[in-house]
């Protein structure tokens, strides 16, 4: 994928 | 954040506070595979690089910064403080047959070749695998204190409910992520013969002892 995946979990 | 999100958290922030508190109150270490400990601190810090430059929630931060200062914290009892009642002879799992492997496999199977992603895949990876030397060290004493056993529950549980989390995202919102969810599966199945003996023994109010 492109974009850098945002990890919002912990 | 749903509920089993919540609870998985909940689990894991217990599981650290009990390692630390049993080992600060009891002043001591015994049972406790520092190696393990070492990969957990290896697994926030390459986690949680972007602590500071990517802000999510006060409470992403927060339990960010509450796990890494504890897991250096646990380690620093053990090494340090704590050192005299470490086990040394029993703690000997090779922790470079699970550093390097994940090393290779982050740079191989990723979401995204960046050095940021690159370092947050490792730390899935290591995780899945970083409570080896703990069962190792379990495996080999042939027993583990109650407060440890309890660690392990607390620590086993809070992967599995993150697959619960998984399963929720996925048919509430189509969201899944193939990396965490295949690193949290080995990570919850490593821990089944454990979960066993704790139900059927720790519940019932026995030692958790593995047959001999």
């Amino acid at each position: 994928s492109s974009e850098s995946p945002n990890h919002d979990e912990l | 954040m749903n509920v089993f999100r919540f609870l998985g958290d909940l689990s894991h922030l217990v599981a650290i506070v009990i390692l630390l508190l049993k080992i600060w109150k009891t002043r001591s270490c015994s049972g406790i595979s520092g190696r393990s400990q070492i990969l957990f601190a290896i697994v926030f810090t390459t986690r949680y690089l972007d602590l500071f430059s990517n802000f999510i929630s006060v409470y992403n931060t927060s339990m960010k910064i509450v796990y890494i200062t504890c897991s250096y914290a646990t380690v620093y009892l053990i090494y340090g403080k704590f050192k005299a009642t470490y086990d040394f002879n029993h703690d000997t799992f090779r922790i470079e047959f699970l550093l390097v492997p994940s090393a290779i496999l982050a740079f191989l199977v990723n979401h995204d070749f960046s050095p940021l992603e690159i370092l947050w895949t490792f730390s899935i990876y290591l995780e899945s695998v970083a409570i080896l030397p703990q069962l190792f060290l379990v495996s080999k004493t042939g027993e583990a204190e109650t407060i440890t056993s309890h660690y392990l529950f607390a620590l086993g549980s809070y992967r599995l409910l993150y697959l619960l989390n998984w399963l929720w995202r996925y048919f509430s919102q189509g969201f899944y992520d193939l990396i965490a969810l295949l690193s949290g599966i080995l990570q919850t199945v490593l821990y089944c013969d454990f979960f066993y003996l704790y139900i059927s023994k720790v519940l019932k109010g026995k030692k958790l002892s593995l047959p001999a």
